[in-house]
């Protein structure tokens, strides 16, 4: 079936989500996502790391502030780690 | 600071422009860098010298998508440009994604501001998490002919390379905090049920229904408004609101500012010999307008357009002793006066003081 709306935007969301924090927060990309360890989800992690740094509610959850920033024009350099 | 502190080891440092974009006029992007340049020089020992067909500390360009840095830019907005850390080869360079609508001006993004940021990293700083500092990861516009470098980016480059050679230490703007006790405001008015605090080239946005205040740029929302805004007050029958600044004014309906503004102040029945306006509010039942310039007040007729007659008169005879007032709105019946930290609610109806608090009280500290 085609995806539902709602879908749609969650996988949408979560692509941005990802995407920024591997370029701006040393996301590790999931290479091999069968291995992944146990303990708090990284990408929630990551996002309170990025919430934090914008002064931002530190929910670990994508709401609605924490994507009107994700969606704001900035530099590449990433926020946090060594850029070389 | 960025991890290892990496540094150029001299203060003499050259640049080169690679390549241009057709976005804008050479001679303007040649401008541009170099009033960028020019902020980090001023606070530091820093110099930079132009080069041309040699390899230069910090080289400048225009790039497209996958430039060969493991660094692919992605098109219109989205990530700007980069640049990279003080060091040989790459090290220093400054890459600008030419998919962006580089001006000079305040469309698209404005060359001067990106690259004074990026040459920030070039000299070794990494991002800022003050809001209103240059090394701030996200874009905003500040008109250049306004721009002051703030005091996180300048306690930040003398941090590493020390102090500027000039005789008087430049200081640059900082970023106002709500809770700050000495806070004091340039101007307030309501907003559609919020409340607009000015200071300096920000305001402060507190809507009843949410405990935090936010904090923005007056440019975000108001890019034709100046910083610095000195008065303001909502004409709710009309769904107006007029900021002043000088002897000039604006009215913002809705949420644009409207065409044909800003105006003389004079056109609303001011004497020449009036040259800014300290404060003002609009009582919504009476609709009268109160002015307020040094120690004096004038009361404008919203219906006639007018001033009324018998003014100005002194501010303390109709509103007690409340000195000079920097700010002033009404809310719920009440008028709220601010004079440098302290605030005084006055109840029109009783004519008297009801109340005196810190200027910061709306804001849930």
């Amino acid at each position: 079936f085609p995806m539902t709306p709602e879908a749609e935007d969650e996988g949408k969301t979560l692509r941005l989500v990802e995407s920024y924090l591997q370029n701006f927060y040393n996301l590790q990309r999931d290479r091999q996502p069968h291995l992944r360890h146990h303990g708090e989800n990284p990408l929630a992690a990551k996002l309170k790391e990025m919430q934090a740094f914008f002064g931002l509610q530190v929910t670990g959850k994508p709401d609605l502030n924490t994507l009107e920033v994700m969606k704001k024009p900035r530099c590449g350099v990433p926020d946090v780690g060594r850029y070389v | 600071f960025t991890a290892g502190n990496p540094k150029w080891k001299r203060n003499n440092l050259t640049y080169r422009i690679l390549n241009y974009t057709p976005k804008m006029r050479q001679a303007d992007v040649e401008e541009a860098i170099q009033k960028a340049l020019s902020v980090w020089s001023n606070v530091t020992p820093l110099t930079f010298q132009k080069v041309e067909n040699k390899e230069a500390d910090i080289m400048i360009s225009f790039a497209y998508r996958d430039h060969r840095d493991n660094s692919p830019f992605d098109g219109p907005n989205g990530q700007l440009a980069h640049a990279f850390q003080p060091g040989e080869g790459i090290g220093g360079d400054v890459h600008l994604d030419d998919e962006e609508f580089w001006t000079k001006d305040g469309r698209g993004y404005n060359l001067f501001i990106v690259a004074a940021h990026e040459l920030g990293h070039s000299l070794g700083l990494s991002h800022s998490n003050d809001p209103g500092a240059l090394m701030y990861p996200t874009y905003s516009y500040t008109d250049p002919k306004e721009f002051l470098l703030p005091q996180d980016d300048i306690n930040g480059i003398q941090a590493i390379y020390g102090k500027s050679n000039a005789a008087v230490q430049p200081t640059g703007p900082t970023t106002p905090q709500a809770c700050d006790p000495n806070l004091t405001f340039d101007a307030i008015t309501t907003l559609r049920g919020e409340i607009i605090f000015f200071k300096d080239r920000y305001m402060l946005r507190k809507h009843p229904e949410r405990a935090e205040t936010e904090l923005n740029f007056i440019s975000l929302l108001w890019p034709k408004l100046p910083s610095g805004i000195q008065a303001a007050y909502e004409n709710i029958e009309r769904d107006e609101v007029l900021f002043f600044k000088e002897s000039k004014y604006w009215v913002l309906r809705g949420y644009d500012i409207a065409p044909g503004y800003p105006k003389p102040i004079y056109h609303l029945g001011f004497p020449k010999t009036v040259k800014r306006v300290n404060a003002a509010y609009s009582d919504e039942t009476t609709g009268k307008t109160y002015f307020f310039i040094a120690d004096r007040y004038w009361r404008y007729d919203e219906n006639k357009k007018s001033m009324d007659h018998g003014y100005p008169k002194k501010i303390a005879s109709n509103f007690g002793k409340i000195g000079r007032v920097d700010a002033v709105f009404q809310k719920d019946g009440y008028v709220y006066f601010f004079h440098g930290t302290t605030q005084f609610q006055f109840d029109p109806r009783a004519k008297r003081i009801v109340k005196k608090t810190r200027s910061i009280s709306w804001f849930n500290c």
